[in-house]
């Protein structure tokens, strides 16, 4: 619940949350994975 | 908390005001939340303008391209793309008086707040917190009501004519008595409406050649009244008397811009109680600079008449000051009387200047009887002249009411603003999506409020909006504080990092 | 733009746009600052000296409405602590980025242009020009 208000994303519609997810999630994996490598 | 300094000689009572600042940390993130929202408006307006999705919002129809627009496409961003999806906290439908408690109309949406659909049922005795009604004279029961419908009865409702021509009956003129000796001045006047008695007299009081000093949170009908009177206008610092004097100096000694002519006359706008920010008006301090600079005063009590002071009488009752050294008086009946309309008050001769010169005067119908009658049943009643005590137990009532709710929310660790004796709360809540889930989870729990957001706000300053009534009961209060807490736990709004009492 | 915070996110949200940019793994170092700076400078251009009015109703009578953001912050006065901000952090960016593309002349070239097409708008004697 925090995460959806603090980002905002608490208002927009399920198909918008879910592009959002998507691509917060593939940066996440993205930063995660290059650090690992980069370590 | 930036608590400006004060000179203290000047008051009769401590004046405690305090503007928390947003944590550096959430108003990070807010910036953030409204980035996203943008983001995403941006490629909803991309989708719209491709067809692929359908664009719900008014525009031209295609014959009508070539014509100049009549819907500003970019000035609607915000609405189509951010209010929109928490609008459902707006505008709700009641079906009751808005007393200390109302009937709320349930209606829901199948399409994210585009449409509305009633579903018949009604959501019986909220608790409002958002209506101005702080004397509870918001009642359909009772003297007000029963002498209103006696005025119905024998004047009608409606006055089909202007104070200068057929509409200016004797209720107007008993009423216009009643309110000067209320205010404690010479001569006032009564006006239909609340907003034009700012927009359409302070054009009469000023114009080409004077100065307009006005604060920077002023209400948009003293905004527009200063525009369409046509004289210049400069903005100070809200409620900042080093700003308004550094203004006023300024004024004295370079005169008009370019000719450097004296100005014609200089007048100061304030209110008594900022209904945004819960602040009350630095009255001692500004009556003293206009003293010493020889300006005007128009003092606006939208909110402070019959809401603040040991007799009610407002804000100049508030400090104790003469109700003379305020040149202009102007107020409402809205928010403390159960009625509607405004009034100006002041020296016999300016009122006089007023009747033959107001554009209310002239073009508008006057104020409807019953509704005069209902302000004359109800300030008689603050009065005492209706033989009862009653007025005064409200205004004790209202003030202790204040008092309390004001500290249990500070005890609660939320950041509120303001005043400690102003009846207006501003609870801050900075984030978007926090302001659409806190009127909702509120409504959840029977608690009707009202909740404001950017652009009516500096960006990371929003907040909810408590007005606190005399006909609350402490019981209501403990319900709503109750509430309050338990959703300011679960949407984390408990950001005051000042020491709790 | 100078409200409390701004400035803090700003930096932020540059960084944050960096590091994104860094953890895409078949990109070299060098193009990932142009692209930072390249993808900083346009974003800038866009919202500060293309869109013109104000995404929301204004009580002035439609005064901004002709006016881009960067001609309407701070009531249109020049010199201001967010103009000089907002004026010094694309250069230093174009500073950094030169340096770390190892003064290539490809880079070079892309991020001046880059650099110019967002510093020339600021000039004041541009304001309100056309």
């Amino acid at each position: 619940y925090q995460y959806l208000l603090i980002t905002g994303i608490y208002v927009l519609e399920p198909w918008e949350k879910s592009i959002f997810n998507t691509v917060l999630f593939t940066m996440v994996a993205m930063v995660v994975y290059t650090s690992y490598v980069f370590v | 908390s930036h608590i400006v300094g004060h000179n203290a000689v000047l008051y009769n009572k401590p004046f405690v005001e305090s503007f928390e600042e947003t944590p550096l940390l959430v108003a990070v993130l807010t910036y953030m939340g409204y980035g996203i929202l943008t983001l995403f408006g941006y490629l909803r307006d991309f989708l719209r303008h491709w067809k692929i999705e359908k664009c719900r919002v008014a525009s031209e129809r295609d014959e009508q391209k070539d014509f100049v627009p009549l819907y500003q496409d970019f000035e609607n961003f915000y609405t189509r793309n951010l209010y929109m999806r928490i609008r459902d906290n707006w505008n709700r439908p009641i079906c009751s008086v808005p007393g200390a408690k109302m009937d709320v109309v349930e209606r829901v949406t199948h399409d994210y707040n585009w449409t509305f659909e009633h579903t018949g049922t009604v959501l019986k005795n909220v608790i409002n917190m958002g209506s101005y009604n702080y004397l509870g004279f918001a009642e359909n029961t009772g003297p007000c009501a029963d002498s209103a419908a006696e005025a119905t009865v024998k004047y009608g409702v409606g006055v089909s004519g202007t104070r200068h021509e057929i509409g200016n009956l004797d209720k107007h003129e008993e009423l216009e008595k009643l309110v000067a000796r209320f205010l404690g001045v010479e001569s006032s006047m009564a006006f239909g409406m609340g907003f034009a008695t700012n927009s359409m007299n302070i054009p009469s009081l000023a114009g080409k050649g004077c100065l307009t000093l006005s604060d920077e949170l002023n209400h948009a009908s003293l905004v527009l009244g200063a525009r369409l009177s046509g004289s210049t206008i400069r903005v100070f610092k809200h409620n900042n008397m080093q700003s308004l004097e550094k203004l006023l100096r300024d004024a004295i000694v370079h005169g008009q811009p370019r000719t450097h002519r004296p100005w014609k006359k200089i007048v100061i706008l304030v209110e008594g109680i900022y209904s945004m920010e819960g602040s009350i008006v630095r009255l001692p301090e500004v009556i003293a600079l206009k003293k010493k600079y020889k300006a005007y005063l128009y003092l606006d009590e939208a909110h402070s008449i019959g809401a603040l002071g040991p007799r009610g009488r407002g804000v100049v009752d508030y400090f104790g000051v003469d109700p003379h050294d305020v040149d202009i008086m102007m107020g409402t009946f809205t928010k403390s009387f159960g009625a509607s309309g405004g009034y100006i008050g002041g020296k016999k001769e300016l009122i006089d200047y007023l009747r033959t010169h107001s554009h209310s005067a002239i073009y508008a119908t006057s104020m409807s009887p019953p509704v005069a009658q209902q302000i004359i049943t109800s300030m008689k009643c603050i009065m005492g002249e209706d033989g009862t005590t009653l007025g005064q137990e409200r205004l004790r009532q209202l003030s202790e009411n204040t008092t309390y709710f004001r500290r249990r929310l500070h005890e609660m660790g939320f950041i509120i603003y303001g005043n400690e004796n102003s009846p207006v709360v501003p609870l801050m809540l900075y984030m978007p999506a926090k302001i659409g889930a806190f009127g909702r989870e509120m409504l959840k729990r029977n608690i009707g409020i009202v909740v404001v957001g950017f652009p009516a706000t500096p960006i990371i300053e929003s907040r909810a909006r408590f007005c606190v009534s005399a006909a609350h009961t402490k019981d209501m209060l403990d319900t709503a504080l109750n509430a309050i807490s338990e959703v300011g736990d679960l949407l984390q709004l408990k950001y005051s990092r000042r020491t709790r009492l | 733009m100078n409200s409390r915070g701004m400035w803090l996110a700003y930096l932020l949200g540059i960084g944050l746009l960096h590091v994104i940019l860094l953890s895409i793994p078949f990109v070299s170092v060098s193009v990932v600052w142009t692209l930072t700076n390249l993808i900083h400078n346009m974003c800038m251009y866009l919202l500060l000296h293309t869109v013109k009015g104000t995404p929301f109703e204004t009580p002035d009578q439609g005064k901004a409405r002709l006016l881009t953001h960067w001609e309407q912050m701070d009531y249109g006065v020049q010199f201001t602590a967010s103009r000089k901000f907002l004026t010094i952090t694309p250069i230093i960016l174009y500073i950094l980025t030169s340096f770390y593309t190892k003064y290539d002349g490809v880079h070079f070239i892309i991020n001046t242009f880059s650099l110019l097409s967002v510093l020339i708008p600021k000039m004041p004697q541009l304001h309100g020009v056309r």
